[in-house]
């Protein structure tokens, strides 16, 4: 463990608990697109199935307990409890176009050619792409409230740090994963774009409005 | 191939 990972990893969890919060104080999932969190829940699965199998740590098995926990509970509030508040209309980008070549490419390339590894690394490439639908649905309705632009740069902190972690492994621990570097790059790159609207916009108290 | 060594990211 390294300060970039720990780091990284209270930011992802952060971003996690932002958006619990606010859709559950608000009682509303206003402007999040329910599509983005359903592919988090399948991520979270498809990478967690060794929980039980494969003992890390304690903080490894705890922090993935929360993950797929609230991962699922964001996606029951998004389509059961305040569906009534989900915009569909605008949440119409197509996963399958995200679901498909990942899933092929995780066959294609990959570490180990085994149910496990092929589902982590189905999870992997999934992972980097999974914000698209809900940074389209934020170009679509043209803005975003400010919590979610916060939820938004918190997960997109989240491995900008863990491309640090893996710089610190690979100096101090001769360690590297290409996929997950590779990934982490592409995942990174798509919100540049949103970390300059948040930089130059949010964080100078105006609302985050896209150029419709 | 060397067995590959399990994730310890999350």
């Amino acid at each position: 463990m390294n300060i970039f990972r720990f780091l990284g990893d209270i930011s992802h969890l952060s971003a996690i608990i932002i958006l619990l919060l606010k859709i559950w104080k608000s009682r509303s999932c206003a402007g999040i697109s329910g599509k983005s969190q359903l592919l988090f829940a399948i991520v979270f699965t498809t990478r967690y199935l060794d929980l039980f199998t494969n003992f890390i740590s304690f903080y490894n098995t705890s922090m993935k307990v929360v993950y797929v926990a609230s991962s699922y509970a964001t996606v029951w509030m998004i389509y059961s409890k305040f569906k009534a508040t989900y915009d569909g209309n605008h949440d119409t980008f197509r996963v399958e176009f995200l679901i498909v070549p990942t899933a092929i490419l995780s066959f294609l390339v990959n570490h180990d050619f085994t149910p496990l590894e092929i589902l982590w690394t189905f999870s992997i490439y999934l992972e980097s792409v999974a914000i698209l639908p809900q940074l389209f649905m934020v170009s679509k309705t043209g803005e975003a409230e400010t919590i979610t632009s916060h939820y938004l740069f918190a997960l997109g902190i989240y491995r900008t740090l863990y491309l640090f972690n893996w710089i610190w492994r690979y100096q101090f621990e001769e360690f590297f994963d290409l996929i997950a570097i590779v990934a982490g790059l592409v995942q990174t790159v798509l919100y540049c774009d949103f970390f300059y609207l948040y930089i130059t916009k949010v964080l100078k108290g105006k609302k985050l409005s896209l150029p419709a | 191939h060397a067995v590959h060594i399990p994730h310890d990211e999350l």
